[in-house]
């Protein structure tokens, strides 16, 4: 019975889209079936994962607009246990469209749980604001990930993200939880980087990841080449660090 | 007679708010006449001039629901010749509501028409997405500023803002052109990253500023402790980047 993992922050460049692409082939590498959704309209996880422009219709502006089903805009992998739903390159009359599509934040919700039978995990590859699309990917998601750039302001972003999370729980009744925070992109600090890292550490002690991602030139190298990092070189600290992420979740949610 | 600049790429975490103050500040230590407007709810651009939550109201929200006049929301800061209009902290409600409200393209046009003959320089802090306030903040303006992090990839979302653009201007039938394209947070760069950026040099020359932004820790650290770099550190790396930008613009724009 899979999960549905929103991977967000109302912030940008902090490491959403790269882990939710490396976290969902690290599982998929653990043979866990795992389906991994684009929803911001950069369509960074489509790069990541080596599809063109051309390759990235049809896909979720296809599905929210209701012209294909999401079967048809579901596309396999270089790894057999994950799929991929691309978000279409969009016109700027589309963008504005999807905008106003995404004030019904139901959208997505009765899709993605019809397949939740299909997959052991399906994330949510969000855009950094605070509504519209993000709304709806939270409505329809078990769980929320909260990535958090390391040494770098993130509090405020967080606590509205918190905020956010509650409001949904309470209108929509349900229990939307957070799967936890994970510091990322972290380098040898600065006095006031460590001392930003502990504020977050000490407001959310018990939700903050053991696992930390180490700043690696490896990572965005393989976003570049359109490859998870654990295809293009499995033995790289980027590698590993997602590998240790997808064990401590898959421990979190009942698999050892 | 005022210039309206927006600040703007549709990816997050590039440099818009550090290159939105810091430009903006540079240019008021020249003397000229600065207005700073954030129109990113997560409210970084506040943050960064040392303005907490509770000093974010009467903010923008304020100004686009019609409760305040912009001058009741126009704040000094420690430079003299800058100003500042704060976006306050929203709600999940007011964050859909301004959503809502932002479908109206027109919403800043005359506005900011009318605050052009007081300063010289009206920057507008642009949030990471492709639609709503960015697209309010375009008609608005005269030009885009566009920060690029180095070594990382921007073509994607450079292209899409230059389409953008040009459907801005077939609908308002306007001369909204590109200030340039900025360089941010170089640091000594590993193969990939050095073809990523002569890819978008061979792209966008001509467009391209001289000036290229260092990845400097004073930098984050200014806007830890809630001033523009100039103030924290003049002599630092990161200052004298963006007096060097503000030197090339105001070259561009007629100014000795
Ligand atoms: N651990 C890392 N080491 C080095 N570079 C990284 C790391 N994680 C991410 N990056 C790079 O940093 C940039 C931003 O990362 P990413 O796109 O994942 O952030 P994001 O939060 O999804 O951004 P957006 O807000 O635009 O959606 C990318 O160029 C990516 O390749
Ligand atoms: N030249 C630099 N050197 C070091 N750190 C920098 C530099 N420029 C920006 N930063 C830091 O990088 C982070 C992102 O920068 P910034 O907030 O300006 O990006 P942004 O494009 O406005 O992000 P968003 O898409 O969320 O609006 C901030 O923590 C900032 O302090
Ligand atoms: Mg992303
Ligand atoms: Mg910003």
């Amino acid at each position: 019975m899979g999960k549905i993992i929103s991977v967000a922050l109302p912030k940008g460049g902090v490491g959403k889209t790269t882990t939710a692409v490396n976290l969902a082939a690290s599982l998929a590498v653990a043979e866990k079936r795992v389906l991994i959704m684009d929803l911001d309209s950069s369509g960074a996880a489509g790069i990541a994962l080596g599809f063109q422009d051309q390759d990235r219709t049809p896909g979720v502006f296809n599905i929210l607009s209701y012209t294909r089903s999401i079967e048809q805009c579901i596309r396999q992998t270089e790894l057999s246990h994950l799929d991929f739903v691309p978000m279409n390159s969009l016109s700027p009359i589309d963008e504005e469209r999807l905008g106003r599509m995404s004030n019904n934040k139901m959208l997505l919700y009765h899709l993605l749980n019809s397949m939740k039978e299909r997959y052991d995990y399906i994330f949510l590859d969000c855009p950094p604001y605070a509504s519209g699309l993000m709304t709806v990917a939270l409505v329809a998601s078990d769980s929320v990930l909260i990535p958090a750039k390391s040494g770098h302001l993130s509090l405020e972003a967080i606590d509205k993200l918190f905020a956010h999370i509650d409001w949904i729980r309470r209108f929509t009744n349900r229990a939307l939880c957070t799967e936890g925070i994970l510091l990322t992109m972290h380098e040898p600090r600065t006095k006031v980087g460590a001392m930003i890292d502990n504020d977050l550490n000490d407001k959310y002690s018990g939700h903050v990841f053991n696992t930390v991602i180490p700043k690696n030139s490896t990572i965005s190298e393989s976003s570049y080449h359109g490859k998870p990092v654990i295809l293009y070189n499995a033995s790289s600290k980027g590698a590993s660090a997602y590998l240790s992420l997808a064990q401590e979740i898959m421990n979190k949610n009942g698999t050892p």
